[in-house]
């Protein structure tokens, strides 16, 4: 039975909606629903069998894009001989990048690596207290400057002290910034250069639109991205944002934030993301 | 004024004579195409395209207008009324203002470029700071209004949010009394109970949403929950710096029946713009 084109285009027309409602960016949902598309048109498919084919080819093209990461947190930073292992925390403004430093420490205190934390965002009203308040609760060491320093100069203390008392990682937080404002992405970029980290984690918010798309190009242009952490999942969202940023800049999502407390942070599990989005 | 996607989309219309019901599906696509892409809600997109294309096809445009500038007249009155005829937003003389939203959402920085708004123009105002839950929000407040001399009522140590409103209203006597709560979405319960609680004892006279314009498609549910918990009398849309274009808001006026008042387009203090809809519009449609 040769496929019923009329029909397979209702069909992909329905599973189109669901992923823009899930908020996967609409060049994305393009690219996919294209991909399936070409596959499946001039295929031989049973009638009773076309929703089935339909979510299949869907579902290997969402696996395409989006799967668990290769390694593990601590399998990168065990891969790395020479202490510490440097982490940057980069994103735009508001989506948890502070809290979600908090949690990493956490995680990695409970098994049993030692951190500090560097206060590279110079320029936030309240951005120091807010991490020294972490800090302390934690019993993390942090490394700050006074208002308006240097991020990258803090970033440089910060690696310097670990290295000199064989700490296991730094965790560098950022200021957020506009992948528009030319002037903050030149500053991250020092931050970089200057810190060379190990990792450079960009921190999304699940419940972002079609701006995550052009976000992850930007920061995945500028510095290069070694993975994603996306946060506020607990907001019941379908957080089509990951497809979206995997889809930019072909790295996975390591994490989601579930919550505003130290615990709620939880590994991705790419399979059970790709199936809620199938719905 | 419009978008080249949407000048370049309406090219063809303009060098086609008669209307061709072909090339007005065509011409709906793009424009589908342009209004998904800035996060309009997906069955609202699909409410207004066909809204779009049945006068497209039934009306005559207006003497002196061309097919092209018939379908913008009509796309761009069906996204006005959307936003609702909210008549300009006139200052206060005396007012209690809430501020809620989600995580993050820049309700503490619209905050303090609002009370220096309204000082700016002769209106004495503090600031009540009733979130209880972020480390260091007092401290955020303060370092924001202190260049500024605007008075901040907070109490760093109490975790009851209530009292904190309480006294604070016990303290102030500012013309404008801007209470700063703490991020909160509608899967938590316990956070919507204390916004109810908050809202019953400092009785605001305008209650403002502050959304991200980088929200997807969860934009009108969240506005629901929070229309439905407390009644929101205002919106204010942040961060139009970036690359967003802000589609959540008209969704958020949808749910809430209130217009949106001002928005975000920075960092600063300075960063705050009553909102004009013409020009958002114009945005929307990239
Ligand atoms: N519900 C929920 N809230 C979160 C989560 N992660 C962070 N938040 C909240 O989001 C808000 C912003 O968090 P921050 O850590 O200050 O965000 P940031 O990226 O450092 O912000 P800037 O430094 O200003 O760019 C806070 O109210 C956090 O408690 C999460 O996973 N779930
Ligand atoms: N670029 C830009 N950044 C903004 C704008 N409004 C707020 N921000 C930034 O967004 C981040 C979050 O702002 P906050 O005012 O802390 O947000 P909030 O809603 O009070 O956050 P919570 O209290 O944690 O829920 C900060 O880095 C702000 O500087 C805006 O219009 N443009
Ligand atoms: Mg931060
Ligand atoms: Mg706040």
């Amino acid at each position: 039975v040769i496929l019923d084109e009329k029909k397979l285009d209702e069909i992909l027309d329905d599973f189109e909606i669901s992923l823009l409602e899930s908020d996967v960016a609409i060049s994305v949902v393009d690219k996919i629903i294209g991909d399936i598309k070409s596959e499946l048109y001039s295929k031989k498919i049973r009638k009773s069998e076309l929703d089935s084919t339909i979510k299949n080819a869907l579902r290997k093209s969402l696996q395409d894009v989006i799967k668990n990461p290769e390694k593990s947190f601590e399998e990168m930073m065990e891969e790395k001989t020479e202490k510490p292992f440097v982490i940057a925390f980069v994103g735009i403004n508001g989506t948890g990048k502070t809290t979600t430093i908090a949690k990493i420490a956490k995680r990695l205190k409970d098994r049993g690596y030692s951190c500090v934390i560097s206060a590279s965002d110079t320029f936030r009203a309240g951005a120091v207290e807010q991490l020294e308040t972490h800090s302390k609760k934690l019993g993390v060491k942090l490394i700050k400057h006074s208002k308006g320093a240097d991020p990258a100069a803090v970033a440089f203390d910060a690696i310097k002290h670990a290295r000199a008392k064989g700490i296991d990682t730094v965790l560098i937080d950022t200021a957020g910034r506009m992948e528009t404002n030319t002037n903050l992405m030149d500053e991250m970029k020092k931050i970089i250069r200057v810190a060379k980290p190990d990792l450079i984690l960009f921190v999304g918010d699940a419940l972002t639109g079609n701006s995550a798309l052009e976000q992850a190009e930007k920061f995945n242009s500028a510095v290069g991205i070694g993975g994603v952490i996306l946060t506020k999942a607990d907001a019941d969202v379908k957080g089509g944002a990951a497809l979206s940023i995997a889809e930019a800049t072909g790295r996975q999502i390591f994490f989601l934030g579930t919550g505003q407390e130290y615990d709620d942070l939880e590994a991705f599990d790419a399979g059970k993301f790709i199936e809620e989005i199938l719905g | 004024k419009l978008g080249d996607s949407l000048s370049g989309v309406l090219r063809k219309i303009s060098r086609a004579g008669l209307i061709d019901e072909r090339l007005v599906k065509e011409v709906i696509k793009d424009i589908q195409r342009a209004l998904l892409s800035a996060d309009v809600n997906v069955k609202l997109v699909m409410k207004i395209s066909k809204k779009i294309q049945e006068r497209a096809l039934k009306e005559k445009p207006k003497a002196g207008l061309g097919r092209k500038e018939h379908i913008i007249t009509i796309l761009y009155e069906e996204l006005s009324n959307l936003l609702g005829s909210s008549k300009n937003y006139s200052l206060p003389n005396k007012s209690r203002i809430l501020m809620v939203g989600l995580q993050g959402s820049g309700k503490t920085t619209t905050t303090v470029k609002l009370a220096r708004y309204f000082s700016k123009r002769g209106l004495s105002t503090s600031i009540i700071a009733a979130d209880t839950y972020r480390p260091a929000a007092y401290e955020q407040l303060f370092q924001l209004a202190e260049p500024f001399k605007i008075r901040i009522y907070g109490e760093p140590e109490n975790k009851n949010a209530i009292e904190i409103v309480k006294y604070g209203l016990q303290e102030l006597n500012t013309s404008i009394v801007i209470l700063d709560t703490a991020g909160r979405h509608r899967k938590e319960e316990e956070l919507f109970k204390e916004m109810r609680e908050i809202n019953k004892k400092f009785k605001p006279d305008e209650k403002f949403l502050v959304i991200d314009s980088n929200i997807g498609q969860q934009a009108g549910a969240q506005a629901k929950a929070f229309h439905e918990s407390i009644g929101i009398t205002g919106v204010i849309l942040t961060k139009l710096d970036g690359s967003a274009r802000g589609g959540g808001a008209l969704s958020a006026v949808a749910e809430t029946g209130a217009p949106v008042r001002f928005i975000g387009v920075g960092e600063k203090m300075g960063d705050l713009e009553v909102f004009n809809p013409e020009r958002f519009i114009s945005r929307i449609l990239g």
